[in-house]
């Protein structure tokens, strides 16, 4: 199975 | 003061429908260079990008930086109340609390005038800006569009596979699995109908099925869509507009 990542994974947030 | 006047309506209203779906509350941000957007779905793994250059509009004139906080199903509502056709202005003063949406229907002399209470809306900015892909995808929208509704049948992850001659969708769920490939070619006579692929590296990404079913709501705005890929980063899904551009960023599955 695979994991759903986040875009806050990648970039950086507010 | 902003105030942007497009030909006809149905242009802001099929931008709207094409990312309603998947983020609630958008600030809007208006400046000398037309109209701009960010939002992220409440996963965080969709990010919804929006240009809307002046050249979109048929008039359009903001003096000073103005954020309009929208409720998108709330403007959607209003939205439904002009005509397609329709001349659609928006008008907001320099710190507004509201914003003005005026429908003319010139030939019948009947303009509607409604306001949209705006909010405060207090989003995540990510910066997005100078990504590097190893793979440049072009074609059209609508293939894009059949692929994703067909493979989201069988599966909920669509795994995309991009070699220097082929882009092949898999999917494996479990009554089965299916895929579909796609070559590269030019058509001549319908340009819209071409696929075209860059490559600097192969690329090998997986995306949850429901993310690519937003996106592809976009497909309405652009013939052909523009995939950017690269292993284990974020993908771009870009539909351009006459001036400007929708673009979906969407974080990838990995293996646990």
């Amino acid at each position: 199975t695979k994991k759903q990542k986040t875009l806050m994974e990648f970039f950086g947030g507010k | 003061m902003l105030e942007g006047k497009f030909e006809e309506a149905s242009l802001f209203k099929r931008i709207i429908d094409s990312f309603k779906d998947c983020v609630q509350l958008v600030n809007f941000n208006c400046n000398e260079h037309g109209i701009a957007a960010q939002a992220v779905d409440d996963s965080r793994v969709l990010l919804v990008s929006l240009s809307i250059g002046t050249e979109s509009f048929q008039e359009f004139r903001c003096d000073r930086g103005v954020t309009l906080g929208v409720d998108l199903s709330s403007l959607s509502k209003i939205l439904r109340c002009g005509n397609n056709n329709d001349n659609l202005t928006l008008i907001a003063d320099d710190t507004p609390d509201s914003v003005l949406l005026l429908f003319e229907d010139t030939k019948k002399d009947r303009i509607s005038e409604y306001s949209l209470k705006l909010m405060d809306i207090d989003a995540d900015f990510l910066d997005i800006e100078g990504m590097e892909y190893d793979t440049v995808i072009t074609m059209p929208s609508a293939e894009f569009a059949k692929v994703v509704r067909d493979l989201n049948q069988l599966s909920d992850s669509l795994n995309i596979l991009v070699t220097k001659d082929t882009v092949k969708f898999v999917a494996e769920g479990d009554i089965g699995s299916g895929s579909v490939i796609v070559k590269p070619h030019t058509d001549m006579d319908k340009p819209q109908e071409s696929v075209k692929v860059e490559l600097d590296k192969p690329v090998d990404l997986t995306f949850g099925s429901k993310y690519l079913l937003d996106i592809i709501k976009g497909a309405g705005l652009s013939d052909q869509i523009t995939i950017k890929l690269s292993a284990e980063t974020p993908a771009l899904f870009e539909f351009s507009l006459q001036s400007g551009y929708l673009q979906f960023f969407l974080a990838p599955k990995f293996n646990e």
